[in-house]
């Protein structure tokens, strides 16, 4: 399947919540989540890793205007847990390369990480599908990530919210 | 904007390729990448966290074809890190409910990780887009996952590969 890279959105009104020491067994994702939909807490990024010594860490993000109800609705459902801290980080900005057959494609991947690194951005989550690569960086760079990228995919100009 | 969930897709022939202790700076997710491209390895999940302690944990997937080559591939670059790890786990199942308007819903996220922790399947690894949500378990329980998914979102009969 041929990669076509469509376009690069940038969203620079979002934070990370970071969660560590989940107790890596079923169920805490769960009612974490539970928790939050209950809170009407709309969430876009979501990345986990894999556990290490019976705990994982897992981060989302969400729009700055659902931070404060995110951080209670998680701080609640981890004291329940007994275990785990969450912390809600400066804003970033998620960047996105939009696109369809970049699933099978480390070169996508390696397009976009190359750019970011050589104007100096650090990449902090990544998050893909076949449709779309998503990184979070902080929101200062925000700008710098969507021109570098444009020039990397040899695009147009971004829609940046 | 309403979501719509379309169906579940279920990968059995997948592996976790971890890296752990990852020089959390920009560049080290490029020449990852980079020379997993070189190597012609087709990269599925990629999942990145924050970094602690100035490195960061990087899992992505692959099929199982393309393992021994990812591992090669991770290992001569990391080599030239000075710092990091990479480890092939075992077979996993890739699980994926795909459908429209997810992002913005926690709930469907809170559907699928709660069906799942009900039949007592552990998430490994979960990331996210608009139209999928994905995440990495125990193969041996594909199927149970399939179906508590199929469940779940009210749907008809998975495509399992
Ligand atoms: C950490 C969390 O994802 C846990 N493994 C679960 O299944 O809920
Ligand atoms: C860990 C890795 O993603 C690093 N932060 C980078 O930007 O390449």
């Amino acid at each position: 399947e041929d990669v076509v890279v469509r376009g690069v959105a940038v969203d620079k009104n979002q934070v990370k919540v970071a969660i560590s020491d989940l107790p890596d067994q079923p169920g805490t994702a769960a009612r974490v989540f539970q928790n939050l939909a209950d809170a009407d807490v709309n969430v876009d990024m979501i990345v986990q890793n894999i556990g290490r010594g019976g705990v994982a860490n897992l981060t989302f993000t969400v729009s700055i205007d659902d931070a404060y109800r995110a951080e209670r609705a998680v701080g609640s459902v981890i004291e329940q847990f007994g275990s785990g801290t969450v912390s809600i980080s400066d804003r970033i900005a998620k960047v996105s390369v939009v696109g369809v057959g970049m699933r099978s494609h480390s070169g996508v991947a390696a397009s976009l990480f190359t750019a970011l690194a050589e104007t100096g951005i650090n990449i902090q989550l990544i998050s893909t599908s076949e449709i779309k690569i998503s990184v979070a960086i902080d929101v200062a760079r925000a700008d710098d990530a969507a021109r570098v990228a444009h020039d990397a995919f040899n695009l147009g100009a971004s829609e940046a919210t």
